[in-house]
């Protein structure tokens, strides 16, 4: 599940 | 990092470059549309912002910064430069009903109800009908020049080959974002006619 500080793509 | 989606940002760069490229060297804007243009600066503008708050790697810093550049470049080149060439006529989408839904949505479907996280959640709807002003005003003129057909090739192509990287991820890494999955499709899909054209026809000159 993504999580905001893990928005690693552009 | 993975194939899919290393194609998918150079897929990207390479849209922006076309564009910038075409608007330069032909010092004309005709047939781009402003309004999708002023979308995407938005969007990349809205998710971006981390940029200052948390580092990823000098790739991903890097291309952000190139994104932004570009897309304000493009529209000093439009609204200003070469102010002349912008098609007002043909570039009428009324913007506001993209904008105002993918706020409304944003903050009633996000994963964190957090400044940042809302903006992120924002560009991402915003991102997925950013170019249907651009659709639109082909769909308009009923053709477009072979270089912005291109464009919107290399801008298509970019999406879909994130959604090839968002299967690769959840498969081998188990990470999945449904926000950025849903709308990355919806995105995809509105290019699906434009694909349909460019492959068959090549819909420029028609």
């Amino acid at each position: 599940k993504s999580t905001p500080s893990s928005h690693d793509e552009l | 990092m993975n194939v899919f989606r290393l194609l998918g940002d150079i897929s990207h760069l390479l849209a922006i470059i076309i564009l910038l490229l075409k608007i330069w060297k032909t010092r004309s804007c005709a047939g781009i549309s402003g309004r999708s243009q002023v979308l995407f600066a938005v969007v990349y503008t809205a998710r971006y912002l981390d940029l200052f708050t948390s580092y990823i790697s000098a790739y991903n810093s890097i291309m952000k910064l190139v994104f932004l550049a570009a897309s304000y470049g493009t529209i000093y080149l439009m609204f200003i430069k070469f102010k002349a060439s912008y098609d007002h006529n043909h570039d009428t989408f009324r913007i506001e009903f993209l904008i105002l839904p993918c706020v409304l949505l944003s903050l009633l479907i996000n994963h964190e109800f957090s400044p940042l996280e809302i903006l992120w959640t924002f560009s991402i709807y915003l991102e997925s009908v950013a170019i249907l002003p651009q659709l639109f005003m082909v769909s308009k003129t009923g053709e477009a020049e072979s270089i912005t057909s291109h464009y919107l090739f290399a801008l298509g192509s970019y999406r879909a080959l994130y959604i090839l990287n968002w299967i690769y991820r959840y498969y081998a890494e188990s990470h999945y974002d449904v926000i950025a999955i849903v709308a990355g499709i919806v995105q995809t899909v509105l290019y699906c006619d434009f694909f349909y054209l460019y492959i068959t026809k090549g819909i420029y000159g028609q």
